[in-house]
Formats: C-alpha cells, sequence, structure tokens
C-alpha cells in the first residue's frame, strides 16, 4: 500500500476499529519501508496524524478503542521519527511535541511507557541543541492547561504499579536533568520533583528489584552526586 | 546518511542502558 494511500485513508474520517486496522498497517509501513517512503508520507501525513491524535485527546475518552488508537499513533510517531526526515519533520511541526506531551497520561500507562521513553529521546537528541528546554516548556505549557502541577503526571506514574512506566519516567527525569547545562537548573529541577513527593516515592522505588529501573536510580544518583560536587 | 534509519531506536536503547547519560 503506497504512502499517499494511507493519506487518502487518514482524510476519509475513518473511526473506532476501521482507524485502528489503518494504523496499525501504517506503523508496519513506517517501521519497514525505506526513509523514501517515509518521505513520501511526508509532513502531510504527519499533520493528519497529528490531527487525529489531537481530536481523540479532546474527547477525553479514556477506555475503549479510542485510546487504541491514540497508542498506535504515538507509535506510528516513534516509527516515522526514526530517521532524520522525520525528525525534522516532527520538531517543524506546530503542536508535535504538545501532543505528544499531553499523550503522558497515566490513566493510560501502556500509552504512557511510550510517550515517555519518545519524549526523553527527543531531550537528547544533538541538533537542534537544547531541545530539552522546548519539551520542557510543552510540558510546563500542558500543566498549565490541565491546571496540575508540571511533574504531576511523571510522579503518578512512578506511583503505578508498571516497572516499565517507573523506568521510564525516572528516564525523562534523567534526561530532562541530564541535559541542563547550568547547574542551577539541574538543582531547580530535581529539588522541585523532590518537593512534588519524588523524594517519598524514591524510598518505595529503591526496593524494587528491577534491572531497567535500576539502571536509572543509579544514573538519577550519579547525577545528584556530581552536581553535589560541583556545588 | 539520508537514508539512515533507527535513529530514534538507538536513542531509546541509549537512554534505557544508561549510555546515554555517560558524561562526554
Amino acid at each position: 500500500k503506497s504512502a499517499m494511500m494511507y493519506i487518502q485513508d487518514l482524510k476519509s474520517g475513518l473511526r473506532d476499529s476501521h482507524l485502528l486496522n489503518v494504523l496499525e498497517s501504517l506503523r508496519v509501513s513506517l517501521s519497514n519501508n525505506p526513509v523514501s517512503w517515509v518521505q513520501n508520507f511526508g509532513a502531510e501525513g504527519l499533520v493528519l496524524l497529528l490531527d487525529i491524535l489531537k481530536k481523540l485527546q479532546d474527547e477525553k475518552d479514556e477506555i475503549g478503542t479510542d485510546v487504541k488508537c491514540q497508542h498506535e499513533i504515538i507509535r506510528c510517531l516513534k516509527a516515522f521519527m526514526n530517521n532524520r526526515y522525520g525528525i525534522k519533520a516532527m520538531l517543524e511541526s506546530e503542536d508535535g511535541i504538545q501532543l505528544l506531551v499531553r499523550a503522558i497520561n497515566p490513566t493510560v500507562p501502556h500509552m504512557m511507557v511510550d510517550a515517555v521513553k519518545l519524549v526523553s529521546a527527543i531531550c537528547i537528541l544533538d541538533d537542534p541543541e537544547n531541545i530539552h528546554e522546548r519539551v520542557l516548556e510543552a510540558i510546563t505549557e500542558q500543566a498549565d492547561i490541565e491546571e496540575i502541577e508540571r511533574f504531576q503526571p511523571l510522579l503518578s506514574g512512578m506511583k503505578l504499579p508498571s516497572f516499565p512506566l517507573k523506568a521510564s519516567c525516572m528516564q525523562l527525569i534523567n534526561a530532562l536533568i541530564s541535559r541542563g547545562e547550568e547547574l542551577d537548573f539541574r538543582i531547580h529541577i530535581r529539588s522541585e520533583l523532590m518537593r512534588l513527593g519524588l523524594k517519598d516515592i524514591l524510598k518505595d522505588v529503591r526496593a524494587v528489584e528491577n534491572d531497567e529501573l535500576r539502571v536509572q536510580l543509579n544514573v538519577f544518583d550519579e547525577l545528584a552526586e556530581d552536581d553535589s560536587e560541583e556545588l | 546518511e539520508g537514508d539512515e534509519t533507527g535513529i530514534m531506536d538507538g536513542l531509546m536503547e541509549a537512554l534505557q542502558s544508561g549510555a546515554a547519560f555517560r558524561r562526554k
């Protein structure tokens, strides 16, 4: 199936299981075809995906096919961004990062894991410089809209039983802190998290036997130790 | 180089293993 055919499908206003089928098939095509295929899908396809994601997020349905479609779009975005062209197109899109940040939703833990991992990967891109600041702005804006503390979704994710979710939340925390060039910035982010409850959450999480989580906790501690030395 | 794929996979692996955080 050609990229243009998917664009037609996405334009046709499909819903529910029909939409889900198209998205699943699109994700496979985006993952398995050469970059030229992704380029054919292009910025037009990306905007269609983002529009559908926004519409589903606005509907605030947290169960059923709509959530599966949202999750599948996050997976499509990851496949789309698996090359330089896709990363550039996503970063140039008007609200791509904002919508990804909005998908960091603890009421849908499976989707949240993928969204947080993708946002963390964006934070550590070398080009453009300081992209983590744009991510942090998007996190702050989204929290303003929802009238919550900006790191609340991550802390709520840390409290849920899923190990992959805990580990991915710590990944994003580490990615944000580690990319900060200024000591003040890193200390500020860390204290804000601690004040919001990370300190108590870590007490419980440190007891968990999980390799992926252990790696992230060690990174978190090492970054903090380096900063105290620098201070 | 324009055809390079797997960039996000690489970044995600580096995050998961902790390699992304090692001081350069």
